[in-house]
């Protein structure tokens, strides 16, 4: 079925199978993006990232993830906006030009396909994987409690019941773990950065312990300059510091496992959100929220084009 | 299909150390099914936290006999929802 690349509508919420439908139609009409399947769920559905690659053997890489947490939607739709964005501007944008040029960006804009499907079939609010616990009536696990950092310590729970249950072990979540292994089988990742949405932060690690990481200066310098540019476009305040200081003590977070596997620019962005709607953002603050994300965004992804390690 | 009607989301603000460890422990009975988007972790900090039906009364309670200050921040979750719901349907067509 032919389709015009005007056709998706990025500032409302999709279905799981419209998004790996346009994920199809971004990788069709742009020769350096290429749709990849990076591993399964749980109830079998495909991780698809899409790989941002102008050429090169194992280029130096940056990583952007969303919907993790499945209900937080605005993620999942802020992700693909960007994606579009930078398949659009790349060619016209100096900025995106010379990132792409240097640098290949792997995108996976539904980290929780499960949970993402399991909130628009039977119940909104859903924040989990769907694995099944043995021994428990209750169901998934908190895949962001679920990373080989500092895992099982405060800041989860080991009730299969809560919502912050870390899982029966780090890695359990097969979401996880083949992030996890695509990282490690890579091996030339320089930054890792996830999107979640709640109350607008910009932290860094660590959220597993209450210690500044080493390179505490230039990430502080570095997320405060990704804070000023998101502010610039709307007024969005975003606090930026530590998870633990900034919003509290969390074990087995990803960018901490990011961090400690030596991919030192890791942040995890908590997008626009007054708690006013709770998870529910209104579509009319899709594009606004992605467009000031994308700001933040490559404010940090220059940084990381321009200071190689 | 799981509803919220009745699902309050509360905002907590608490003054010190000794509220906030007040909550965590609230934060610890299962049976309540609290849901806590912010968790407590500092008096600085406010505590979101969605209550189902069900334990609004004891929650609130328990609040006012410690003289913890909270306000609404979702009076029910089920009617955001279904704006949500309604919305979309409207921007499908």
């Amino acid at each position: 079925r032919q389709r015009s690349s005007s056709s998706f509508d990025f500032g409302t919420y999709h279905t799981l199978d419209d998004i790996n439908e346009e994920l199809d139609h971004l990788a069709s009409e742009y020769s350096f993006v290429e749709k990849i399947q990076i591993g399964e769920s749980y109830e079998q559905r495909p991780l698809y990232a899409l790989k941002f690659s102008t050429g090169g053997r194992n280029r130096p890489a940056i990583w952007l993830d969303a919907g993790i947490h499945s209900r937080e939607w605005v993620t999942q739709a802020s992700a693909l906006w960007i994606a579009n964005k930078i398949a659009s501007d790349y060619g016209t944008d100096d900025s995106i030009t010379s990132l792409l040029d240097k640098m290949d960006l792997f995108l996976l804009p539904v980290a929780n396909p499960d949970g993402f499907v399991y909130t628009h079939t039977s119940n909104r609010m859903w924040r989990k994987t769907r694995s099944k616990i043995p021994g428990s009536v209750c169901v998934g696990v908190d895949p962001n409690r679920n990373w080989d950092a500092g895992f099982g310590g405060p800041g989860a729970s080991n009730s299969p019941c809560s919502e912050s249950y870390h899982g029966p072990s780090a890695n359990s979540e097969v979401e996880v773990k083949s992030v996890v292994d695509f990282i490690k089988s890579h091996g030339n990742f320089k930054a890792f950065l996830t999107l979640h949405s709640y109350s607008q932060l910009l932290m860094y690690p660590y959220g597993y312990k209450c210690t500044r990481p080493d390179d505490y200066a230039e990430l502080e310098s570095l997320g405060r300059a990704a804070a000023s540019s998101i502010r610039s476009l709307y007024g969005t305040t975003f606090q930026v510091g530590t998870i633990c200081n900034t919003i509290y003590q969390a074990s087995g977070g990803s960018i901490d496992w990011a961090y400690d596997n030596g991919i030192k620019y890791s942040f995890a962005f908590e997008l626009r959100d007054t708690g006013r709607y709770g998870f529910l953002l209104p579509a009319s603050q899709i594009i606004p929220a992605a467009q000031e994300t994308w700001l933040g965004l490559k404010r940090i992804m220059e940084h990381v084009r321009d200071k190689s390690y | 299909l799981e509803t919220f009607v009745g699902h309050q989301v509360l905002r907590i603000k608490t003054k010190n150390e000794e509220e906030v460890k007040q909550l965590q422990l609230l934060e610890s009975l299962e049976h309540l099914g609290l849901d806590f988007w912010i968790n407590p972790s500092a008096p600085a900090l406010p505590v979101d936290v969605r209550i189902p039906a069900a334990s609004v009364q004891s929650v609130k309670a328990f609040l006012e006999s410690q003289g913890i200050a909270y306000s609404i921040l979702i009076e029910d979750l089920q009617d955001v929802l279904d704006k949500e719901k309604q919305d979309m349907a409207e921007s499908a067509q």
